[in-house]
């Protein structure tokens, strides 16, 4: 057994979701946020057998995809004078996907 | 040192918390959504010595029980003359538990 | 690969978010309540390659610090006579850290 962790955009999780119903893998959905640009995302947790880890990465690869967002960093405090910083664009990736492996797995 | 992550139903939440508590136990608890009802629940991380896993294991069956819950599935859209389907009865487990080994632990 | 997850307490959450990126490593947080308390605190989910964990649990230890927590027990419900319980003080430490292996990791 594994534990599939996968950090993916809010706007993908719907598709993503649909998408593992479909193919029949059960998942857990956490909501979460980025360290860096501090914006929503979603964290799935999906537990699936050893040899269809390979089969789940490809459809987190098929739902999610990697998107540019404009970002303005914070202007500097205090000082007013400051220009406010020009904004820049932040490529963030379709999927972040950590494979664990799972010592032991009980549903009841 | 290993890591016990449990989805529970919301309804048994409370009760596991208090069972843990009793038994000397910590624990962290995050709000999650089911991948296929799209329900509440909550996924617990418990992290235990190794030869408490058993007892830790046999909290949360003791704690969380299995429910039946109706759901009528998405009509299909746009088709107003459409039937709504009927509603189907879906077998929700008591829990679902992964145990995971920790390289390091830490607390400080 | 290794994911290290550690529950912080909130005040700390900002600045070690801040401090994990100044020294560019890359982090997932979920809002996350503690066992015990019952009080909100933060788990954060950070990959880093494995000889980069020392360094990011130094950054744990430097951005999060041990209080002091007051709070008053429940009182025995229904018993109005009842004098309410004393408040007492718990230790909250600075972080619990747990590092697990990663199998496997993909960013896309
Ligand atoms: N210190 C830094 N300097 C410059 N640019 C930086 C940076 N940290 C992040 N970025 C950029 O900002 C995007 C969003 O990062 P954020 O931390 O908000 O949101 C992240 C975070 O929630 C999660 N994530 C990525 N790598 C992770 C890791 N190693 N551990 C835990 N979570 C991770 O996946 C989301 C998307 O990450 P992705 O790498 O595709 O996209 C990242 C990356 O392109
Ligand atoms: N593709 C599908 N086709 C038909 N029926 C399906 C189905 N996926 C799920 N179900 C049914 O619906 C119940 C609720 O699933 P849900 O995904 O909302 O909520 C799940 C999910 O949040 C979590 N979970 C279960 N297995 C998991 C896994 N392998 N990985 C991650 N999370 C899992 O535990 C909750 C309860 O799961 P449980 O298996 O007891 O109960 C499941 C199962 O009986
Ligand atoms: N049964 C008990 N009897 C007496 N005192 C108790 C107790 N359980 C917890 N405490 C005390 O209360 C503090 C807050 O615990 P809480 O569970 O709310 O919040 C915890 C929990 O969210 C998490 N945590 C700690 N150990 C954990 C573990 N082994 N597994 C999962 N989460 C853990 O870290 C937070 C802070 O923990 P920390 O140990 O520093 O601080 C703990 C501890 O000093």
């Amino acid at each position: 057994m594994r534990l599939v962790i996968a950090v993916v955009q809010d706007k993908d999780s719907g598709r993503l979701a649909a998408e593992l119903v479909k193919r029949g893998y059960r998942a857990t959905k956490l909501a979460s946020t980025g360290g860096f640009l501090k914006a929503g995302n979603t964290t799935f947790l999906i537990g699936v057998e050893n040899d269809q880890v390979d089969n789940v990465v490809d459809c987190i690869r098929h739902s999610c995809r990697a998107r540019e967002q404009v970002v303005t960093p914070f202007a500097p405090v205090g000082n007013v004078e400051a220009v406010m910083p020009a904004p820049i664009a932040v490529q963030v990736g379709g999927a972040t996907v950590f494979v664990l492996d799972v010592e032991h797995f009980e549903h009841f």
